[in-house]
């Protein structure tokens, strides 16, 4: 799984 | 999440708090720069796109929706409020826009992680926000006289992207975050940035004396 966890972030 | 990244969300609200505070106590935006206000609505505008799409958590919509909201609520005051736009220093804050948006939306065509029309946005954004505070910094070197609150205001607003560096290296070794080289070295680059307006600031101070940027 390749979803970027960054996108959680503001 | 992890104490660096809260601390770096509520420096970045505290920032707006504390400007928002400023424009309507003083009734005042002498010293702020609208070109950089204007370039956070469009970095908030392509960022939280995904505020529509995808669901994370209802703090981080709820602090989405603030920085969307307050954004253009500070732009407002600086171009229509009646009093307030008047304390504008529109003669020195010079920069262009155009500058800063257009090449970081070719790169962000360029550079990116996937070419979807989201991922481009979320991508332009950070790359936008990387540059977007250089107008007012620009104008603070030309102001003599920079008031307590603006001062702290650009303070604070650089600190923010610093503590999430640390959130990212937090994250990197404790739960297996991946590399994230686009935001990581944006933030990188956003927090260099600040790196003189930090030492005279910090030395203002500690000197008890009114902040001043060498020109």
């Amino acid at each position: 799984d390749d979803d970027d966890d960054s996108h959680d972030e503001l | 999440m992890n104490a660096f990244r809260l601390a770096g969300d509520m420096t970045h609200l505290l920032s707006i708090i504390l400007l928002l505070l400023k424009i309507r106590a003083t009734k005042s935006c002498a010293g702020i720069s609208l070109k950089t206000q204007e370039l956070y609505v469009i970095v908030f505008m392509s960022r939280y796109l995904d505020l529509f799409r995808t669901y994370y958590s209802l703090y981080n919509s709820l602090m989405k929706i603030i920085f969307l909201g307050t954004s253009m609520c500070i732009v407002w005051y600086m171009r229509s409020h009646k009093v307030v736009r008047q304390t504008y220093n529109n003669d020195e804050d010079t920069f262009r826009h155009f500058f800063l948006v257009l090449p970081c939306f070719v790169l962000a065509l360029l550079v990116h992680r996937n070419f979807t029309f989201i991922e481009i946005l979320w991508t332009f954004s950070l790359y936008l926000e990387s540059v977007a505070i250089l107008p007012q910094l620009v104008l603070l070197q030309k102001s003599s006289n920079i008031d307590n609150l603006t001062g702290t205001y650009v303070f604070l607003l650089g600190a923010y992207r610093g503590l999430y560096l640390f959130n990212w290296v937090y994250r990197f070794f404790t739960e297996n975050h991946r590399v994230r080289w686009i935001p990581w070295l944006s933030g990188l680059i956003q927090t260099a940035i600040y790196t003189d307006f930090f030492y005279y600031y910090i030395r203002s101070w500690k000197n008890r004396e009114k902040l001043k940027l060498p020109a």
